[in-house]
């Protein structure tokens, strides 16, 4: 562990509970990409399946759990408790498009041909598109709340704390996970046009995050 | 090879 992981879970678990804060406490989920939350949900149930079989770490299981808890009620809220501030016309990505090259992806590239390491392989490959549907709504809508922005800011700079994290291990553990690196690489990029709304018009104090 | 990959990171 290395600080660069832990502050990037870190970000990750706030970035999550700004998110579930924001619908839970505005009782609406405006703005909110169900698409983009149903799939997060998908990646921690298809990355979590060793949460019996192989144990690393308190840490590691709580944070499991931690993720897969927070994922499922945010969904549940979003579907369910206020679906009725679910904006499903804008919500409108075809997330068939990211399924299906995801899948076959990663029974055709992947460490070995176990379920749970196609399954794993599958929610590394997910993990790197699953945000699109909430970037495509925004673009859509052609803003958003600062609250989401934060949202987004959080999870864009665990990803980026994650890029520094494989950097030091390969430094010093020699560690080098090809698969979740260039992932991690891809998913990192789709945040930079975020970024540079974020720190250009949010952070001027603009509050809300309107598109040009 | 089928062998299992442990995944330490979340």
């Amino acid at each position: 562990m290395n600080i660069f992981r832990l502050s990037g879970d870190v970000c990750h678990l706030v970035a999550i509970i700004i998110l579930f804060l924001k619908i839970w406490r505005s009782k609406s989920c405006a703005g909110i990409s169900g698409k983009s939350q149903l799939l997060f949900a998908l990646v921690f149930t298809t990355r979590y399946l060793d949460l019996f079989t192989a144990f690393i770490s308190i840490y590691n299981t709580v944070m499991k759990v931690v993720f897969l808890v927070l994922a499922y009620a945010t969904v549940s809220l979003i579907y369910f408790r206020f679906r009725k501030s679910y904006d499903s016309e804008s919500d409108s990505f075809r997330v068939e498009f990211l399924l299906v090259p995801v899948a076959g992806l990663s029974f055709l590239e992947n460490y070995s041909f176990t379920p749970l390491e196609i399954l794993w392989t599958f929610s590394i490959y997910l993990e790197s598109v699953a945000i699109l549907p909430q970037l495509f709504m925004i673009t859509k809508t052609g803003e958003a709340e600062s609250i989401t922005t934060h949202y987004l800011f959080f999870l864009g700079l665990y990803r980026t704390l994650y890029l520094a994290n494989w950097v030091w291990r390969y430094h010093e553990e020699g560690f080098f996970d090809q698969i979740a690196v260039v992932s991690g690489v891809v998913q990192t990029i789709f945040y930079c046009d975020f970024f540079y709304l974020y720190f250009t018009r949010v952070l001027r104090g603009s509050g809300k995050m309107t598109l040009p | 090879a089928d062998e299992e990959v442990a995944h330490d990171e979340l």
